[in-house]
């Protein structure tokens, strides 16, 4: 829910301030990656309407997000591609996709699919981050959307507590995927905290 | 053991 709230956070700041400055579209175009690699079972595989409700909402609102941001005035006029520039296809593609190669439990497609979209996740939020460190002052919608799009995977890490004590539930590499996850948020959460705190805006060192 | 490969987590 909080991965859904912060699509529609980002999706009502695009619309409402018609601009997507201080957004990293090369982040969204992460998450599309990724929501591809680990959503192949939609056409396979059924697990409850919820699930497959969930996995369409997040394919299709990342991919609206891209086209707002990249082709659709005015947001597009606004996107700024020298400073959103983290080469995530060096970066993370290639790293993600070794990684899922050699630590994917099952040698088949969608294991290896479905174990480099995980760690590549694990990373998705670098584009948008260092975007943020470059402008240093963060808009209260952007540092919303940043702080729920961290959140949701650290309420995994405590839903992943519980069904290892109710069910018995391992998932060796969702784990170490969502602690890389987090752990990269922590920084960011510390200065948004802060911020809540005393009441002002963000403003990263 | 045949391993469990379903993935009912987003």
């Amino acid at each position: 829910m909080l991965h859904l709230m912060s699509i529609l956070l980002l999706l009502w700041k695009l619309k409402k301030s018609k601009s997507c400055v201080g957004i990293s579209c090369r982040m969204q175009e992460c998450y599309a990656i990724v929501f591809c690699l680990r959503y192949l079972d939609l056409f396979y595989q059924f697990i409850s309407v919820y699930n497959t409700a969930m996995k369409v909402v997040f394919i299709s609102s990342t991919f609206y997000l891209i086209f707002l941001m990249r082709f659709q005035p005015p947001v597009s006029a606004t996107y700024d591609r020298t400073a959103d520039s983290f080469p995530y296809e060096q970066y993370l593609l290639g790293p993600a996709a070794v990684l899922g190669f050699i630590s994917a439990e099952e040698w088949s497609i969608p294991e290896i699919f479905w174990t480099a979209s995980i760690w590549l996740e694990s990373v998705s939020i670098l584009p948008q981050l260092i975007l943020l460190q470059q402008l240093r002052e963060v808009e209260n919608l952007t540092a919303e959307f940043v702080a729920t799009m961290g959140a949701y995977r650290f309420f995994y890490i405590l839903n992943w507590i519980y069904r290892y004590f109710a069910e018995g539930y391992v998932n060796w590499i969702g784990w170490l995927g969502g602690i890389v996850q987090t752990g990269l948020y922590v920084d960011f959460f510390y200065y948004y905290a802060m911020s809540k705190w005393y009441g002002q805006k963000l403003v990263l060192p | 053991e045949e391993a469990d490969h379903t993935h009912d987590e987003l």
